[in-house]
């Protein structure tokens, strides 16, 4: 049953701002203009930050601030963003 | 009649630092029920926040559904009016009641805990509840302040008491009321029941009875091997754990903004006391467990634990939740399916929750006793699962808009992962 399972969980987290300040843990609905989506695999976890429109509650693709990529097999503890580095651009494709 | 009760418990802010989870963290009752149900080792919750994850898996919706983000958020208001587990137990005929934090207290359930939709009885609150924000730490000179760090003597507290005590004794009071009910001859009190049960700690602040500190000597916990802020974070990714900031035992150490660090002293004892508030927690289900099993009930009732969301403790130099890291969205998940159902791992009585006193009798560690799935499950899977192990009717697939449907599921029952386990 397990080889047939799902192979991804999604979490995802909203923020105010791109930078850090004080509301960015807890940002009210009203103040919340971006929003990280992670998917996690047996072999990576990615994470996309992306502009977002709480009326909607739809993120805008085409805005991405920030992406956090972590090969689990040599970083388990998710220690080194590897997003920008050149070997992991076709994973990101098909994880996107 | 016949049909299993439900004891569905939730732990504020647990992460699985759990014997039952190869962690040195002492939990012998936990690990006692993990030894008689499945455990599932990559559960995810869908946001690392009280509420909307607590919104998301009683409605088994995602926060795009729920339309709940923040700690404000009601999802009757802005997501839709969705049935919740509860209140489909409720609505087939179940007494379903709440106890502590089932649902996040407060405007994100409507000032009352979603009653009288999911629940059949107004939600239990702990009066002590609202010393949660008061100054009851005991400094060394004798003042009292407020601390994130605050083991305390409980009868120096007021009203002599703590929350998750309160909720213990509360819910072992209505077990063993329900039991006296099903051996009476009046019909009306012969319903099965749905106890939802949502324990306050650890979440900070980390008050708890201060014997169980001494579980934990400082000079045996280790910093996370982690500790660093990763140089290739972004900025967006990074939480400031603001909700230890504002203790005053915390904003004392004038810590830099945002990024810290944490002292190396304070790594050591936020995690110190993280695990001793672990602990008590466990002793206080414990104490529930064995109520259960006292009462005739524990051969016919279902129990999930669960923790609403993970918590970081001190790797990546950050604390808290507010992220997307594993270590803020994994949880540990526990499903315990009774002998007398036919979808139950046993064939005979196995169901033993004998309390567990850490300090008369050290516990074995039990990491790797009792059955696994290493199968990807979400927080939304649960309501399906507790459906379907229930034997109530089976609850369908949300379409990609679900907004003006009541009743349906973005998760998915687990029950196909339970059933071969069950076989085996």
């Amino acid at each position: 049953a397990e080889s047939m399972w799902k192979n991804c969980t999604f979490s995802q987290y909203p923020r105010p701002d791109i930078q850090p300040k004080n509301n960015t843990d807890v940002p009210k609905l009203k103040d919340i203009r971006i929003m990280g989506y992670t998917l996690q695999t047996k072999y990576y976890r990615f994470a996309e930050w992306l502009g977002f429109d709480t009326n909607t509650s739809k993120p805008d693709w085409s805005n991405v601030y920030a992406r956090e990529l972590y090969d689990l097999e040599k970083d388990v503890e998710e220690n080194n963003n590897v997003a920008d580095e050149p070997q992991y651009q076709l994973i990101i494709k098909n994880l996107t | 009649e016949g049909r299993p009760n439900v004891l569905f418990l939730v732990v504020d802010d647990l992460r699985p630092e759990l014997g039952c989870y190869g962690s040195p963290v002492i939990t012998p009752n936990i690990d006692q029920l993990a030894i008689q149900s499945i455990r599932f080792t990559n559960a995810h919750a869908q946001q690392a926040l009280c509420a909307p994850s607590r919104a998301s898996f009683l409605t088994s919706r995602r926060p795009d559904t729920t339309k709940v983000y923040d700690l404000d958020t009601y999802w009757r208001n802005a997501g839709g009016n969705f049935t919740t587990l509860p209140q489909y137990f409720k609505e087939n005929g179940y007494f379903t009641a709440s106890m502590g934090k089932v649902f996040h207290n407060g405007t994100a359930s409507n000032e009352t805990d979603d009653y009288p939709y999911s629940w059949s009885v107004p939600a239990y609150h702990p009066s002590t509840t609202k010393y949660k924000r008061k100054k009851v730490c005991l400094s060394p000179d004798g003042t009292r302040h407020e601390y994130l760090l605050c083991p305390v003597d409980v009868s120096q507290q007021p009203e002599g008491t703590l929350p998750d005590i309160q909720l213990a004794d509360n819910a072992i009071s209505m077990i063993r009321n329900m039991s006296s009910g099903l051996k009476s001859t009046n019909a009306s009190s012969h319903l099965p029941f749905f106890l939802g049960l949502g324990f306050y700690k650890p979440h900070v602040p980390f008050k708890f009875p201060k014997e169980f500190l001494s579980l934990y000597p400082i000079e045996t916990i280790k910093m996370a091997t982690n500790k660093n802020l990763p140089a290739s974070l972004p900025d967006v990714a990074f939480e400031t754990y603001s909700s230890l900031r504002e203790r005053e035992d915390i904003a004392a150490l004038n810590l830099s903004f945002p990024y810290g660090p944490m002292p190396d002293k304070y790594h050591l004892l936020i995690r110190q006391h993280y695990y001793a508030a672990v602990s008590y927690v466990d002793a206080m289900i414990g104490r529930v467990l064995n109520a259960l099993e006292q009462s005739s009930l524990a051969d016919n009732t279902i129990i999930v634990l669960i923790g609403d969301h993970g918590w970081q403790l001190g790797e990546h130099s950050e604390f808290a939740k507010f992220s997307n890291y594993a270590l803020a969205t994994r949880v540990p998940l526990l499903i315990h399916v009774p002998p007398l159902l036919k979808t139950s791992f046993y064939q005979k009585k196995l169901t033993t929750f004998h309390f567990q006193d850490v300090f008369q009798n050290m516990p074995q560690q039990t990491e790797g006793s009792g059955k696994v799935s290493n199968a990807f499950v979400e927080l939304v899977d649960i309501f399906p699962t507790i459906v379907d192990l229930a034997g109530l009717p089976s609850v369908s697939e949300c379409p990609s808009v679900s907004h003006e449907i009541q009743l349906c599921t973005e998760g998915t029952s687990l029950l196909p992962l339970i059933k071969p386990v069950s076989a085996g």
